[in-house]
């Protein structure tokens, strides 16, 4: 969160491309998966969206929440971070 | 730490490497001071040996690039991506890209080349990212003001490689996990309603979108105080947080260091020189007092008059009973003083002296 007191309010789910790419750059999302706002159901989306914040040992919820998204803005090796 | 898919490896272990282009942003003499420094880290731990070559193909060739360079992974301007490497291998396998959009430097500006060398250098080597975030080999850069193996790395690059054949074992520094029944810390403090714990170079804080505490390095706010603090106190209605380390202490405003400091707990506070450093300190609201803990001994200063009660030091057993005779951080909470010795912790109200509740040090991180 980086702020205080730490970043408390939920983000409008606006930076949907920025998810989107970070997970397809970084945890093996195909590009041609959909974006979550267009699915209801349990997606391949959220699933990376889960595997990433049990990477960074955020709360796993499957959602894009701000400290999720603080996470992403954050400069970093362009290695993924699940084997390929 | 996490072993690159496979487990590839270098099967020689006298490496060679190519600095094949410079950044601009530095002296060249720098840049390659730079990168042997980081190919120091991980030989110091390991058998490799790494010997520089400055023409034809080396194991790993390290470069600078733009954008789409040709290995299919395009950098992406300023930001984001810093740079990439490549496992180990012929050819492409073990080289090093540096994003030269971005401005590469040798203090704790961003980016700073020796931590991005010395992770990038880990891929070259066989390690994958780890989820430690006090490895190097953790996928967001994190300045922490030093460059150093974690012991997680060292443990990476020994399960590769096998121990170096340095005589004594090399060991890096632990990152705290909030849920040790054995964590103790260096200094607590409230700050804007928050209450902050501080281990070596981190801080931890219980905060909504993590499972047990947020966990992250104090150069995150204050880059300058990147570790070692050993006392810390609020006074709320000034929006001021005092940090201490040695005989000096800095305030903060959040994330701001307020002008003028560090200062002398010795000018400022009227301790005596025998004191070399603070164990803990915490302010009461109600009476405006400020209560330093050292060794065995407190003092109260008054905030609003700026100076050092009369007739302190007293035995911190005499006036604070039940918590012992030493303290190791203390912060105050609706009117309550919470105690920390070791893995213990005291609720302690000030007003009847007595201790109300015994836990343990780590009870706020929701294990």
């Amino acid at each position: 969160s980086h702020g205080f007191p730490a970043a408390t309010s939920e983000t409008q789910e606006q930076d949907m491309e920025m998810i989107q790419k970070y997970l397809e750059n970084y945890y093996n999302l195909k590009s041609n998966e959909k974006q979550i706002k267009k699915q209801r159901k349990i997606t391949p989306v959220v699933e990376k969206l889960k595997q990433m914040q049990k990477f960074f040992g955020l709360k796993v919820t499957g959602k894009p929440n701000a400290e999720t998204l603080n996470v992403m803005k954050q400069a970093r090796c362009g290695v993924p971070d699940v084997a390929q | 730490f996490v072993l690159t898919e496979g487990n590839p490896r270098w099967e020689h272990t006298n490496l060679t490497y190519r600095i094949e282009n410079y950044t601009p942003d530095l002296p060249g003499a720098v840049v390659d001071n730079t990168i042997e420094k980081a190919f120091q880290l991980w030989s110091n731990v390991s058998p490799l040996t790494f010997t520089k070559v400055f023409k034809g193909q080396a194991d790993i060739m390290i470069s600078f690039a733009w954008r789409d360079h040709g290995d299919n992974s395009p950098f992406d301007g300023p930001g984001e991506v810093l740079a990439h490497a490549f496992q180990p291998g012929p050819g492409l396998g073990g080289d090093v890209h540096f994003d030269e959009d971005e401005r590469w430097t040798n203090d704790f500006t961003d980016y700073n080349l020796y931590h991005v060398a010395a992770h990038e250098l880990g891929h070259s080597l066989g390690l994958a990212h780890s989820s430690d975030i006090g490895a190097l080999m953790f996928p967001s850069y994190i300045f922490s003001g030093d460059v150093q193996l974690s012991q997680d790395d060292i443990n990476g690059i020994q399960a590769i490689y096998g121990p170096s054949k340095n005589p004594t074992l090399p060991t890096g520094p632990q990152t705290p996990r909030v849920c040790d029944s054995k964590l103790t810390f260096d200094a607590i403090t409230t700050i804007r309603g928050e209450v902050m714990f501080f281990k070596d170079k981190f801080y931890m804080r219980v905060n909504s979108f993590y499972p047990e505490a947020e966990l992250n390095f104090i150069a995150v706010f204050w880059p300058n105080l990147a570790n070692g603090l050993q006392a810390a106190y609020e006074v709320a209605h000034r929006d001021e947080v005092r940090l201490f380390k040695g005989n000096q202490y800095w305030a903060v405003r959040g994330q701001d260091v307020l002008p003028g400091y560090p200062r002398s707990i010795y000018r400022s506070f009227g301790f005596p020189r025998s004191v070399k450093n603070i164990d803990a300190a915490v302010f009461q609201e109600d009476t405006g007092k400020t209560y330093f803990f050292v060794a065995h001994h407190y003092w109260r200063y008054d905030e609003y008059k700026r100076s050092m009660d009369a007739g302190y030091p007293k035995m911190i057993a005499d006036g604070f009973p039940g918590i012992g005779n030493k303290v190791d951080a203390v912060f105050q909470k609706n009117g309550f003083f919470y105690f920390f010795r070791g893995t213990r912790q005291y609720k302690f109200d000030p007003k009847t002296k007595r201790i109300l509740t015994l836990e343990r040090a780590n009870s706020w991180f929701n294990c």
